[in-house]
């Protein structure tokens, strides 16, 4: 018979079966997650699909949103050591206000560790967007800056709590305009090894990977007593 | 006195029956990327008195039996789940999102009468 598909996806909470263009790669958190239930279930003790025991945060429905933004230069290092500036924008239309807002962590991947990339120390800049530039005349103005962060070496998953700013495009009304990322490397004149900045930044604007992980609660399926009493 | 077991043989007899749903089947593997499926088992089979005395029933199930036996205008004990487990589906959406969801209580590990 004619599978009632329209019915087995809204049951799945689904408007419509999703149509994307290409798979994007699956982040470890997500199958470590995704294996750990399964291996719970095949073992059989009941488990609390409402705790994420590996982020440490309640919620049933964790999306892992690509970032939609885009470089705003990728000349060579400005004077001040300013590596690379970028846009990031994460569709959040998505994330229904039914759901409670558990956690909404920014990673930002300078790319895979290695030994020989050791330097130079590079700062991380986060502004909100407070203000739309117009496409190819003028940039997106940073406004509020809510995280500057030091980092020794160039390289690795830096990882950032944006739940406030989540939040405030979610909740408290402001417009969700995107984010501003400005990453400073920073010359060690004292150290006498001249890191090659320039090859830094380049490096950097090729491997940087910016993903922002949300998870929600459904109430519907997670009353609040449904963590096992101890 | 012991109680025949009726005659029927076993496979009328309430049990859990195996039914695997293959996403690829529905052309959800475009989407779905874990798992490949899921199985979509569900009870079905009789519920005669005798079976309410062995088969993890609910003590309901064995009283409704036991009047049905008396006066078979009560109905029978039917056969449903009695052990149920969780999926989670790892798929992404077309806006590119990859999202993990769970969902209770989707597949039939076993069957009772109750």
């Amino acid at each position: 018979s004619k599978f009632q598909e329209y019915d087995f996806l809204q049951f799945l909470d689904l408007e419509k079966a999703p149509s994307p263009r290409r798979f994007q790669p699956v982040p470890r958190i997500l199958r470590k997650i995704f294996q750990a239930r399964e291996a719970a279930v095949a073992g059989g003790p009941s488990q609390d699909l409402c705790y994420v025991k590996e982020l440490g945060v309640r919620g049933n429905l964790l999306r892992l949103l690509p970032d939609q933004g885009f470089f705003l230069n990728t000349q060579k290092p400005s004077r001040d050591g300013s590596c690379l500036q970028k846009y990031l924008y994460f569709n959040l239309s998505a994330i229904q206000v039914k759901g409670t807002l558990t956690m909404a962590r920014l990673t930002l991947d300078l790319g895979p560790r290695s030994y020989y990339n050791l330097g130079p120390e590079v700062e991380v800049a986060l502004s909100v967007v407070e203000e739309h530039g117009v496409w190819g005349r003028s940039h997106p103005k940073p406004g509020r800056m809510f995280a500057l962060q030091s980092v020794p070496g160039p390289q690795g998953p830096l990882h950032f709590n944006l739940q406030d700013v989540v939040k405030d495009w979610n909740s408290n009304g402001l417009k969700n305009l995107g984010l501003y990322l400005e990453i400073l490397a920073k010359e060690d004149r004292h150290s006498g090894v001249n890191f090659q900045v320039e090859n830094t930044c380049d490096r950097l604007i090729r491997s940087l990977h910016a993903s922002l992980l949300v998870v929600t609660l459904n109430p519907e399926h997670c009353p609040s007593s449904s963590r096992k009493r101890r | 006195a012991a109680i025949p077991v009726p005659k029927g043989s076993c496979r009328n007899l309430c049990h859990r029956h195996q039914l695997f749903i293959n996403f690829r089947d529905l052309g959800w593997h475009k989407w779905v990327i874990a798992p490949k499926g899921f199985m979509a088992n569900y009870c079905h089979g009789d519920c005669p008195f005798s079976m309410t005395t062995y088969l993890n029933s609910s003590n309901y199930a064995f009283m409704q039996a036991l009047m049905h036996a008396v006066d078979p205008r009560v109905p029978k004990a039917v056969c449903i789940p009695i052990k149920l487990s969780p999926i989670s589906i790892l798929y992404q959406d077309s806006d590119g999102t990859v999202i993990l969801r769970h969902y209770e209580d989707m597949v039939v590990d076993e069957c009772g009468c109750g």
